[in-house]
């Protein structure tokens, strides 16, 4: 995935099976966002694999005053990035099993 | 440490943690 200098990480062991599960989400590198990013912590929150869209959720945390606007796509595809590699990592692990 | 929350009106909750140790790369 790109480096777009927001990281985003599960925030508990995938199980393969829920399809809500806890994301962590951190600015690795403050240069690469056009915004300031409020917090210097680490944002954990929930996701629905099947049913969110990660755009709505980094909307959501401009919204929360998180982030700046124009920095919403750039959160909006990191998470999109960390979701369809998790969402892989579990059809790789369905084939194995199958 | 600290960790502080903050909910969306759609109601999603956001936990603001520390950042993992040694997970920064310019601070």
């Amino acid at each position: 995935a790109e480096d777009t200098g927001v990281r985003v990480e599960l925030a508990e062991e995938d199980d393969g099976k829920k399809p809500t599960i806890a994301l962590k989400l951190w600015v690795e590198d403050h240069k690469k966002l056009k915004g300031k990013y409020k917090e210097s912590g680490a944002i954990e929150f929930t996701f629905d694999l099947e049913k969110e869209v990660p755009e709505v959720v980094a909307q959501e945390m401009v919204e929360s005053g998180f982030f700046q606007e124009s920095d919403a796509k750039t959160v909006g595809k990191s998470i999109r990035d960390r979701v369809a590699l998790i969402k892989w990592r579990r059809g790789r692990t369905a084939a194995i099993v199958a | 440490s600290a960790t502080s929350q903050v909910v969306h009106s759609a109601g999603r909750r956001f936990i603001v943690s520390p950042v993992p140790e040694g997970r920064l790369k310019d601070q």
